[in-house]
């Protein structure tokens, strides 16, 4: 308590719960994804983004099944 | 197709995985994949090693990040059989490639599928049946938030930043969804599992699938 520490996680953590009520106004059937506290509260979102999100994309090639509903010739 | 599917009903699917403070999420999708693959074809369920995936995969950049298609790339040309976990565990931390001899090994992967199912999630469900769970790519950032329940807003397409395994689907409800292995623990989400609706690449679920061959 009344460390810098504690102030940081307090701010994160006060700035997660506005987020949930945010996230949670689209939640309009009861199958519905929640948002509230969890672990990862107390994390801010650029700490969030660099410890647990650490994956990177390479473009796919488009499943050959698509039907475009074009025809040539 | 079956109006719902779930590889964890065959027993083929390893328990959800912490990966902890290191963003090692694309190792364990395509390990994920591997694991489950190997049991498919009959083999005894067995955990392998996500840090050998970490350290050795040396186009990737171990818990700093990684693509799932440059890790299976990695595994295919390099013949290198994985490991049990139990034999390299897991750290949550980049280290040195450790080698082994290849009748050490478990498994190596003879070759992997990397498509974009964005509009065709409907073959992407035919893919899963026939091939087994699929490692994929996703949008994750509101994800630090999600407690549970079907996720049908709050992230993107063509944004992705997270790797997952996906292990089934169920459209016999209102809201059709994909079931999807998270390693971010079981107190995370549904005992570690995310749903995510199908039908409208949901973030990004449909952007880059791979499959992966034994």
């Amino acid at each position: 308590a009344n460390s810098e520490e504690f102030d940081l996680r307090h701010l994160c953590f006060q700035n997660a719960t506005k987020r949930h009520a945010y996230l949670n106004s689209f939640s309009t059937v009861a199958q519905s994804a929640k948002y509230g506290i969890n672990q990862f509260s107390d994390f801010s979102q650029e700490e969030f983004r660099d410890l647990y999100l650490g994956a990177s994309a390479d473009r796919a090639l488009l499943f050959p099944g698509l039907k475009t509903g074009k025809t040539e010739g | 197709l079956p109006a719902k599917f779930d590889w964890r009903d065959k027993a083929v699917v390893a328990p959800v995985q912490n990966q902890q403070a290191c963003g090692s999420c694309w190792a364990f999708s395509v390990v994920g994949a591997v694991q489950s693959v190997h049991a498919i074809d009959g083999s005894q369920l067995v955990e392998l090693s996500v840090q050998q995936v970490v350290d050795c995969s040396f186009q990737n950049e171990g818990c700093n990040g990684g693509s799932p298609v440059q890790a299976l790339k990695w595994l295919k040309q390099s013949k290198m059989k994985l490991v049990p976990q139990s034999e390299y565990p897991y750290k949550a931390k980049t280290g040195i490639c450790h080698f082994f001899s290849q009748s050490h090994g478990v498994v190596a992967v003879k070759n992997f599928t990397a498509y974009d199912f964005s509009g065709q999630e409907e073959a992407m469900m035919g893919h899963l049946v026939e091939h087994g769970p699929l490692a994929a790519i996703v949008d994750a950032v509101s994800w630090q938030d999600y407690l549970g329940g079907i996720i049908q807003h709050h992230c993107s397409s063509q944004r992705s930043n997270h790797a997952v395994l996906v292990v089934g689907y169920n459209t016999t409800g209102d809201i059709p969804y994909w079931i999807v292995q998270n390693s971010w623990g079981t107190t995370w989400g549904n005992e570690g599992y995310v749903y995510i609706k199908i039908g409208s690449n949901v973030c990004g679920i449909a952007d880059s699938v791979a499959a992966v061959f034994l």
